[in-house]
């Protein structure tokens, strides 16, 4: 996948950047 | 619900007024106090002194895992505007606010710059990317020789470093996140368009008289 040559798109899979889990109970 | 009066401001350094905050960002003021239902279970977790510390938000983040990552503390101390070790309930409600799905775009891809620019030069230097890059390996299961992440590198900083002086500004940065809109992705959160139902509890406690919601 071209996105695989994409360092920031790799990053942002990074569950540290994930704030969506702040929210769930 | 006046009569509430609740010790929220005593027990909490940072509080702020939710009408204040509300007239500052773009959540109600209900969604304001929803918010602070969040915000004091996730600054109660450890210590309960009102106040979000690192180890309080990396275990929100994780659900209770304990874990150092280099990115939950990168936003920590994007969070952290005081720098002070620790984010107030006004340092959290506005840094929230730049994730909800109304703020413009402008002030989004600001943010995921300063995200990127780990050591704040105003650049997004290739060390930095190639450090993030080697810290997301060591959390998947994924693993990749130093040849590929250095071809990753090289085709990355080819399609935005647009003068190839091998770091990218914010100019290059904006160019290169609207010809790759998913990279914002992570930059909005539906959640916040829903808090209020997340967190109805917020009503009980509330300070406010009329809801504006």
């Amino acid at each position: 996948k071209p996105e695989s040559m994409n360092a920031f798109a790799l990053i942002s899979r990074s569950q540290g950047f994930n704030l969506g889990n702040l929210f769930e109970k | 619900m006046g009569c509430f009066h609740s010790t929220a401001k005593r027990q909490h350094p940072g509080y702020e007024d939710p009408v204040d905050l509300a007239s500052q960002t773009s959540f109600s003021v209900s969604e304001v106090e929803a918010l602070f239902e969040l915000f004091k279970s996730i600054s109660g977790s450890v210590i309960d002194d009102g106040l979000i510390n690192k180890e309080e938000f990396q275990l929100a983040l994780f659900k209770n895992q304990r874990k150092e990552n280099l990115f939950a503390n990168r936003i920590f101390d994007l969070f952290d505007v005081k720098k002070r070790g620790a984010i107030d309930f006004g340092d959290f409600v506005r840094a929230l606010n730049v994730f909800h799905p109304n703020i413009p775009m402008d002030e989004k891809i600001d943010f995921s710059f300063k995200l990127y620019d780990m050591d704040s030069t105003g650049f997004i230097e290739r060390k930095e990317v190639k450090q993030m890059l080697i810290a997301l390996l060591g959390e998947s299961e994924m693993r990749l020789s130093d040849d590929i992440i250095e071809t990753i590198l090289d085709k990355t900083f080819s399609d935005a470093d647009a003068n190839q002086d091998g770091k990218i500004d914010r100019t290059e940065w904006e160019n290169f996140v609207t010809r790759n809109p998913s990279l914002m992705k992570i930059m909005t959160l539906p959640y916040l368009k829903d808090i209020t139902t997340t967190f109805p509890s917020f009503v009980f406690n509330s300070e406010v008289d009329d809801l504006v919601t």
